[in-house]
């Protein structure tokens, strides 16, 4: 399973939440506009929050992260 | 299997309820407006609860929760 | 497999029930209006019965439960 | 595998017929008009008998149980 | 894999024929009108057989049993 | 991998034919008319002969066998 | 994986060919007209031919087999 | 995996080529006009050809061989 | 997983690539116009080229080979 | 899994981000315009960033990276 | 998995890029106007990148690589 997330403005951030009993970030990767990251759920990251303006893609559908 | 949950305002809180005998919160993540959690179900998290206003899309539809 | 419920009105209740040769209640989540839980079948729960209004969503179909 | 019952009316039972050589009740849920039961087959439970005014909705279909 | 079965009249039969080198009924289970029973097959039953008027359902499609 | 079949007259027969190096009869099933069989491939089952005036269902598809 | 063949006369031929290194007859079921026999893939058979005019259904689609 | 193979004149042929380091020919089953063979992918067949005109059906879509 | 090619005019070669570290030809097949193979990936085939006007049919498209 | 990135410019670079608990590129693979890659989700690879303008395509859908 | 990639000119290169924690090219293989190569993704091969004019298509959709 991964999903896709497109920066639709700079300074978006992709944070990795830990998997496991604990839930805290791992990982945070950021993105300026236009760029791209195509993630997996793994062993370490079962969670993943977006910050800022951006498309998030999955295979449910697609929202548009970020305030109004 | 993972569900993505998109704040529509301030203060979202999303609750990982454990798996198990017992069911009890593990873990609560808060979102401002706009933010956007994708959350698995994992050893650990056997159930989820949304708490205000927000989009709850999973693969069988998509609901709006929060008071009307 | 999991089921999707939003609760439609205050004091909706989602019972879990036992797996195994007893079928009991092991545990009952209280729901607010527009409150969403998002509850997996794992090896404690094999039923799920829902008390009250609100949407019941399946990968089979939705209905509304509670009294016309 | 599961299916899901809606009450129609009051007094609608869900009996779990056991799994193996011997086929019996172990098991049954009384419901009251509108509410929902969503139910597993499992180990102990190989066939699901419903009596009564309701919705059955399994992924081939849905029927209204009960006399016309 | 499971069938639905709904009785359109009294006295509907639903027979459970051996898994295994020989073909007996090892189970009989009768429904009254709009009683409804889904039943799987399992590691004692490898063939059902319905007598009587009633909704036979399966992922393959719908028949009416019984004399027209 | 099952199939479903209903009797359009009395006296159709349905054959189990032996899985195995050997081919042959292991048992035969009557049905009057209307009445249905819902039957699987199994372990001693590999393949399923009808005879007389009968609706055959698979996954494939529909014939309605016996003579014109 | 199985097929189903409907004789559109009598004295069709359903042959079924060794699995192996060997690719020889192991079993010929005669049909009569409107007789049907539905066959699965085993251990034993790995390919079917089939002689006379007959339906052949699978799940790529369905041909007439015989001499026009 | 299966292949479906309608001879549309007499003499078509069916090679099946060995599966493994070497590919050659282990076996050719010859049809007459109309004859059908239904032919899987096996241990020992890896790869078949066919000449002569015939129907070749297949899960991706049906080509008919031979010269124009 | 396989193809299938069908000659659009005589000559036409399809090319079995070594599976593993190293890639070269392990075996090529000669097709005359109208003959079709269908072919594996295998232990042995984890590329094929094909060479000559051909229809060229995957599960994923098909496409004619050879110089316009 | 993969996905298939085509740079639309000079330049393009898609990076592979390490699984495991730490997050770091592994390697980057630069793509003039017009080329194409396509790329799995490896055991050394749990995600994928795209800078530069170039389609990119998943099975959940498509968007074109790069700066407006 | 695999993708099919057909030259729309002569000299275009599919390069075969190395599984693990380098990455690097394993084999180049060249295509005259025309030719097909069908490619896994296989135990050596986590990536593949296509130089030239070609169409290259996968179950994801089509493009068409080269210079515009
Ligand atoms: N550490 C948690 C992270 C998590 C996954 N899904 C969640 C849903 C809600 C809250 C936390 C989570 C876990 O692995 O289970
Ligand atoms: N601890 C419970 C949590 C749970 C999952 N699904 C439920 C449905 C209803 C009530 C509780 C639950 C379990 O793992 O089974
Ligand atoms: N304890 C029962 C609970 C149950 C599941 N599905 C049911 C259907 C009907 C009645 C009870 C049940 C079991 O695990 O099998
Ligand atoms: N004890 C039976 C119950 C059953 C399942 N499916 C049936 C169909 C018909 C009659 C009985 C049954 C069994 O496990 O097999
Ligand atoms: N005892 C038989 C019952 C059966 C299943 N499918 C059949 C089809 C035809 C006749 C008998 C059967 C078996 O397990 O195989
Ligand atoms: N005994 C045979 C029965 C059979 C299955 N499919 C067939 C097709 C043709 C002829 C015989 C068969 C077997 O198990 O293989
Ligand atoms: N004995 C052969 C039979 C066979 C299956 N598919 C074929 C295709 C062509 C020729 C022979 C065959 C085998 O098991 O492989
Ligand atoms: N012996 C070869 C046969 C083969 C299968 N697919 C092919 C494609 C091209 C050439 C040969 C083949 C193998 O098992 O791999
Ligand atoms: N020997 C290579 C053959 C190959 C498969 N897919 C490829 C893609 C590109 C280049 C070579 C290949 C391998 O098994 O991996
Ligand atoms: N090292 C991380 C990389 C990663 C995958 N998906 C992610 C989502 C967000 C942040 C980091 C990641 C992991 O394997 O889990
Ligand atoms: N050696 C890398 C090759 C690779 C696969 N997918 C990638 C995506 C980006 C960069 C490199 C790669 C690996 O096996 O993981």
């Amino acid at each position: 399973e991964y999903i896709m997330v497109q920066a639709l403005e700079d300074g978006v951030t992709i944070f990795g939440l830990t998997r496991g009993v604990d839930t805290k970030f791992h990982h945070s990767e950021k993105l300026d506009q236009g760029e791209v990251l195509v993630a997996q759920f793994t062993q370490h990251t079962s969670a993943i929050k977006i910050r800022g303006k951006a498309r998030v893609i999955t295979k449910m559908g697609e929202v548009t992260s970020g305030r109004e």
